[in-house]
């Protein structure tokens, strides 16, 4: 008899315990995310700091987890429940539900209404010839022009990362002195549909560190731009410009968080996780987009490649290992690309 | 998930001439909401 009432006391006090514990963290997580806000309406810059959870999170298996919540969010819902799970999403994570191309009972799954397209017309681009526009909708993170030698960018203040680490060793990715970039003697006119001139890539592919003094055509600089996206927003990626994909390069990485706390917390975070790189060449040179998958999103779809998959499960996690890499035909020319295309989806799983 | 752009833009031709006829200039700023199709600079 004792020994069962003591069972019968045990597994309520350490469920109880459990719970107990994670209100604690989730509260502590809560104070930390408040004076994290605090501080920067202060103006004080947030500084990259690894912490326990961090630590923590390197030993989870993110990409079982990541596939788990995958087949969990591909489970078909009943035809009558489906609005009612789609809006209680959409509340949680301030999704636009007007904007769905479908009514909300068209959507099998979860994961099929997250990836949902939008309604004609709810995304007009910028018409004007000379910009580029944002190829997803999200939060703008960090932007600027890479200067100087090794081309690093911030992930948060204390802490940076190189762009050849994140698009992988780029044949194609120009030499940076001096934070410049110099046309060299081929003018790349109007490159879509146009066979680009071998002597540009010759030139990038071969040029050393220094360049021919200052050339006709105007000086070149490599920008960049992070943005995040939220779990509620549109997560398909569109063409910033009109340019051609020259070549595709899959690094499967792991699938840490890529929220702001992870962005603080987590030593080259966009260089670990998955991610699915396109590079190639628009009227002003060299264009690349990285697609970074986290926990909640593993899967990163090509429209320009659908055989392509990612998150695979027994893929080898070693830094060392070169990432997949595929030449668009024709070599050279690649797969051209209108402004405002849609070029890839994230996904659930 | 993040979305990281990288590419190529005119800059100005010498720091003294920044008339910024041809160079390249961000018309966002951190913490901005964007949405495709809009325009990230010119």
């Amino acid at each position: 008899g004792t020994n069962s009432q003591g069972n019968s006391f045990v597994v309520p006090g350490a469920t109880v315990a459990t719970i107990l514990m994670l209100g604690a963290l989730h509260a502590r997580r809560l104070y930390d995310d408040k004076k994290v806000q605090e501080a920067r309406e202060q103006g004080i810059e947030i500084v990259f700091k690894p912490d326990l959870k961090a630590s923590f999170l390197q030993l989870l298996p993110l990409r079982s987890i990541s596939r788990f919540w995958g087949s969990l969010t591909s489970t078909e819902l009943p035809v009558w429940m489906r609005p009612y799970v789609y809006r209680a999403w959409a509340r949680a994570f301030h999704s636009n539900l007007e904007e769905a191309a479908r009514p909300l009972d068209e959507y099998a799954s979860l994961r099929d209404f997250f990836v949902h397209t939008l309604k004609e017309g709810s995304r007009p681009i910028d018409p004007d010839p000379r910009c580029l526009v944002s190829p997803v909708d999200g939060t703008i993170l960090r932007y600027g022009e890479l200067k100087g030698a090794g081309a690093m960018i911030e992930q948060v203040k204390g802490f940076s990362y190189s762009v050849s680490s994140l698009l992988g060793e780029s044949s194609f990715l120009p030499m940076i002195s001096e934070g410049h970039m110099q046309e060299d003697s081929v003018k790349q006119e109007k490159v879509p549909g146009e066979k680009i001139k071998k002597s540009w890539w010759r030139v990038s592919l071969a040029s050393p560190k220094v360049w021919e003094p200052m050339s006709a055509h105007p000086m070149k600089g490599l920008f960049y731009c992070v943005i995040y996206l939220r779990p509620g927003d549109y997560h398909r990626v569109h063409s910033a410009v009109d340019w051609n994909v020259l070549v595709r390069r899959h690094f499967a990485g792991r699938l840490f968080p890529v929220n702001e706390r992870a962005t603080r917390t987590i030593r080259n975070l966009y260089v670990q996780n998955e991610r699915v790189v396109l590079e190639g060449i628009w009227k002003e040179g060299f264009m690349a987009i990285a697609a970074i998958g986290a926990t909640n999103i593993g899967s990163i779809e090509l429209c320009i490649e659908p055989d392509l998959r990612t998150n695979l499960p027994g893929k080898k996690l070693m830094h060392s290992e070169p990432p997949e890499e595929r030449l668009y035909e024709p070599k050279g020319v690649g797969l051209m690309l209108k402004k405002g295309d849609e070029v890839a989806a994230f996904n659930m799983g | 998930s993040t979305v990281v752009l990288i590419f190529q833009a005119p800059i100005s031709e010498s720091p003294l001439k920044k008339d910024g006829s041809s160079e390249f200039r961000f018309c966002v700023g951190a913490g901005d909401r964007v949405r495709v199709g809009e325009a990230l600079g010119r």
